[in-house]
């Protein structure tokens, strides 16, 4: 566990509580792509499922897979339920069926093992890396978006964007390489620069 | 490497 691995975890948890808050506060879903969130879902379910079996082996791990995937469901819920009147899906259009299937195309011919798991683990990353197109595709329709919801997609991609020095740090230090996570992990930091270089001007 | 086991991070 080093410094950028750590501030990217706890970057992705004020993420999540800058959404529910502006939800829980606004007592609207009104600029969060539903569409985007349900990707999240995807994403935290299958690559978190070896929960079943890796439980035990680091508590701060399992503690954060459960956050990620209870929150997430927690804010599909809101959203289809007490919000459900504040979102309008005539803005939330894009087309998820090709990041899906380019995840899914990308994940069965390059796994790191032809295993479920394995695939599935392969599947999460590369459609994490695109899960947050569906969101800035309805920034960019709406125009200008509320503060609260800039800093949350800013906190979510700050998240990826710090786990780079931290693979560089453990090839470094340890050896370690993941280069399915750094190409998902550098394309999805690139699909966010746009964005990061819009909110550094602004704030 | 690869081994589901073998993913540390989140």
């Amino acid at each position: 566990m080093n410094i950028f691995r750590i501030t990217g975890d706890l970057s992705h948890l004020i993420s999540i509580f800058i959404l529910l808050h502006k939800m829980r506060t606004s007592k609207s879903c009104i600029g969060i792509s539903f569409k985007s969130q349900v990707l999240y879902l995807i994403v935290y379910v299958t690559r978190y499922l070896d929960l079943l079996w890796t439980f035990q082996h680091s508590a701060y791990n399992s503690l954060m897979k459960i956050i990620f995937i209870a929150s997430s469901a927690y804010t599909i819920h809101l959203m289809l339920n007490d919000f459900k009147p504040t979102h309008d899906p005539n803005i939330d259009t894009f087309k998820v069926e090709y990041l899906i299937g380019g995840s899914a195309i990308l994940a069965l011919l390059f796994p790191y093992k032809w295993t479920t798991a394995e695939v599935l683990w392969s599947f999460s990353i590369w459609l994490e890396s695109v899960a947050i197109l569906p969101q800035l595709f309805m920034l960019q329709r709406t125009g200008e978006a509320e503060t609260i919801t800039t800093h949350y997609i800013f906190a979510l991609g700050a998240y990826r964007a710090l786990y780079i020095p931290n693979w560089l740090y453990r090839y470094f230090t340890e050896s370690f390489t993941d280069p399915i996570s750094t190409i998902a992990g550098i394309i999805q930091t690139i699909l966010y620069s746009d964005f990061f270089y819009i909110y550094y001007t602004k704030y | 490497k690869g081994h589901p086991e073998t993913h540390d991070e989140l």
